[in-house]
């Protein structure tokens, strides 16, 4: 048996809305830690990994552990009947072949429930070393989505360089060029405007832009984005999710042969 | 040109 009771249910529509784009299909993975999801892209170019901690919920029952296989596309078309103030229950049996999505409005006027039907999904996990990264840049996560939109309007790849001047996001395509540098800079009215680099080493690595554009689309969740880049490894692009978890993406960078 | 390699390059599979 499986109850999970998210009171922040617009979380839940907000990482929905945020994966649908990149993953089709995937296992969320139910235990006593949290509710968790780790799937890579159709052309196993990126990988996104969700944690929800436990106690995060209000109220969290997982009699064992338990994955359930859902189309991501169909799980935020039912999300996006709640509404963004209604608290959210997920509910499924132990050898259910379907999970129901209560929803509940903040005055218990309304209450609704979707009962979507599960799927097998063959997916394999993979093992994410904890790497020491050459530099970590904490930024708005709306002026990174802004950058990385900007920039697919003249070219496909960005080459994210940090150095001492700050962290640079170039691309080129051909009608021309363009490159963007923010500097650090932690003298702003509120924590959420500041632009933190932390550099060991300077680095430069090229990702594709498409990829990138979509993993702005977990901006509404969190107002900082985290991007961490070492030489030749992913890059980790992380969006808290409120305080009970975050959903990091990953991506292999373009090398030169 | 740059080359894209998947992701399992990086991480082992379990």
């Amino acid at each position: 048996m499986l109850e999970l009771r998210l009171v922040q249910g617009g979380l839940l529509k907000k990482v929905l809305d945020s994966l649908k784009d990149l993953v089709n299909d995937a296992n969320f993975d139910c235990s006593a830690t949290g509710f968790s999801l780790q799937a890579m892209d159709s052309s196993h170019v990126a990988l996104v990994a969700l944690l929800l901690r436990s106690e995060g919920f209000e109220h969290y029952r997982c009699d064992r552990n338990l994955s359930l296989g859902m189309n991501l596309s169909n799980m935020a078309k039912m999300l996006k009947c709640a509404g963004n103030d209604d608290i959210v229950t997920i509910k499924a049996d132990d050898a259910a072949d379907s999970v129901t999505f209560m929803f509940e409005s903040p005055n218990q006027d309304k209450i609704a429930d979707f009962d979507m039907k599960l799927m097998d999904i063959d997916s394999e996990h993979l093992g994410i070393p904890e790497a020491e990264f050459q530099a970590i840049v904490r930024m708005p996560s709306a002026e990174f989505a802004r950058i990385c939109k900007d920039l697919s309007t003249i070219g496909d790849t960005v080459v994210i360089s940090v150095t001492k001047e700050g962290v640079k996001f170039s691309t080129r395509g051909d009608i021309g060029t363009a490159n963007i540098v923010c500097r650090h800079n932690t003298s702003v009215d509120k924590p959420e405007e500041a632009t933190i680099i932390e550099m060991e080493e300077t680095v430069s690595l090229t990702f594709a832009l498409r990829y990138m554009n979509s993993f702005t689309k977990a901006t509404p969740l969190a107002n900082q984005v985290t991007i961490s880049l070492s030489s030749d490894l992913p890059v980790v692009v992380e969006y808290k999710v409120a305080e009970m978890g975050h959903i990091r993406f990953y991506l292999a960078p373009k090398i030169e042969e | 040109e740059n080359v894209q390699y998947n992701i399992e390059k990086y991480f082992e599979r379990f």
